[in-house]
């Protein structure tokens, strides 16, 4: 089973096509491993993005730098899917 | 296997084995309204079923709805089982739903990407897209949202086997797909057509590979406004209500272009709740709450199409 330790999922606001354009950019940079959950698609839309800790400091940065406001949407992703599967695993029971 | 469906607890998350045998612990329960019906095979060589809940009839009027063909949108399956158990324990007792089933049927496809369900309850939680290996890439599957023969390959899909929303080789190249297009196809009286998928609230209908109207925008925005506020009354939430193309974002190949194109006016896909902030990853104990007020809304949309017969 795959691990998302440290994932965390940002909910990014879109205010202006500027934004969209380097939230776009960013998303075909393949080597960051971005999971957009609701993809970047016009202004006034916010866009939820699954990010790997290898990348969070550089897409943190990159959108600081541009003036974007963020919020951390999911803190740990594998939190959430330990505690899923638990769930699971006592309804089993 | 479960002994019956009242033990079956519709407020857990499940595999595709345990949605299987529930499927026949339900068909059991309501021989005279369920049947389980095989649409075909997966890429994996997984069986594919309806349910068919019917009262008799030859090739009835039917509404159509399907749920998971995202494997990672795990609340969209747990709604349609909590939806096809309400479907049967409704009949007979509640005058609505009642009246349609004499007079139409209802489809209810639980998990329309089996493969991908699997994947993501054993390897990859994440995983959205089909099983399907791709000749020219070592990257896997299409999404299958994105395969249909509705201006396939168009804006809003990608072309790069790696991306979530690869539109797969050629329209109708999985075979989940496929399945689908040749069953509505071969029905040929499918009046309604609904995908449910999750999450961020949004009611839509065609069109999401243009962003032109559809001839029949009106009515259905009317539809979808209607439901909309159906399915808020019960617990406060607010669903969004239009085209693909307006409310979200142009993509092309998706499934409700398609029967809509093909005929099938009343073509809608849900996006469910997420009011928690917690994407595809809603915890169990939203399950019941989101499929209760989903059920709201389906039944709007249910009560306009016997209403307005066409």
């Amino acid at each position: 089973q795959k691990l998302f330790l440290g994932n965390q999922v940002l909910r990014i606001k879109v205010d202006d096509d500027e934004h969209l354009n380097i939230l776009k950019s960013l998303e075909n940079q393949q080597h960051l491993e971005l999971d957009f959950w609701v993809p970047p698609s016009k202004t006034g839309l916010s866009v939820d993005v699954r990010v790997p800790p290898a990348s969070l400091q550089v897409i943190k940065h990159s959108l600081e730098a541009n003036n974007m406001q963020y919020s951390v949407m999911i803190e740990d992703v594998q939190a959430i899917l330990d505690e899923e599967q638990e769930q699971m695993k006592e309804n089993r029971r | 296997l479960e002994r019956s469906a009242k033990s079956f607890n519709l407020g857990a998350y499940h595999t595709l084995d345990t949605i299987y045998n529930w499927m026949d612990t339900l068909k059991a329960q309501y021989p005279n309204l369920v049947s389980k019906i095989q649409i075909g095979w997966t890429y994996e060589h997984r069986e594919m079923y309806v349910l068919k809940f019917s009262t008799g009839g030859l090739n009835r009027p039917a509404i159509w709805i399907d749920s998971g063909i995202h494997a990672r949108e795990w609340v969209s399956t747990a709604t349609a089982i909590w939806t096809a158990n309400k479907i049967a324990t409704l009949y007979g007792n509640d005058a609505s739903l009642t009246t349609l089933l004499n007079r139409m049927d209802i489809f209810l496809l639980i998990t329309a990407n089996p493969d991908g369900y699997v994947f993501t309850h054993t390897s990859n939680r994440m995983w959205r897209k089909t099983r399907s290996r791709n000749s020219a890439s070592s990257c896997i599957g299409v999404d299958p949202n994105r395969n249909w023969d509705a201006g396939f390959a168009g804006p809003g899909a990608s072309t790069n086997p790696c991306s979530d929303s690869y539109h797969g080789p050629y329209a109708h190249s999985e075979v989940e797909v496929k399945n689908i297009v040749d069953f509505v196809k071969s029905h040929g009286n499918i009046k309604s057509f609904i995908s449910i998928h999750s999450y961020s609230q949004l009611l839509l209908y065609p069109y999401g590979y243009k962003c032109t109207n559809t001839k029949d925008y009106k009515e259905l925005d009317s539809i979808g406004k209607s439901a909309a506020s159906a399915l808020q009354s019960l617990y406060g939430t607010k669903y969004q209500v239009g085209s693909i193309c307006a409310a979200i974002y142009q993509a092309s190949g998706g499934s409700i272009d398609w029967t809509y194109d093909n005929g099938i006016k009343y073509s809608f896909a849900f996006e469910l709740r997420d009011t928690g902030r917690y994407g595809f990853l809603l915890p169990a104990n939203q399950i019941i709450p989101t499929a209760e007020e989903t059920w709201l809304g389906l039944k709007s949309i249910m009560e306009y199409v016997y209403d307005h017969p066409y």
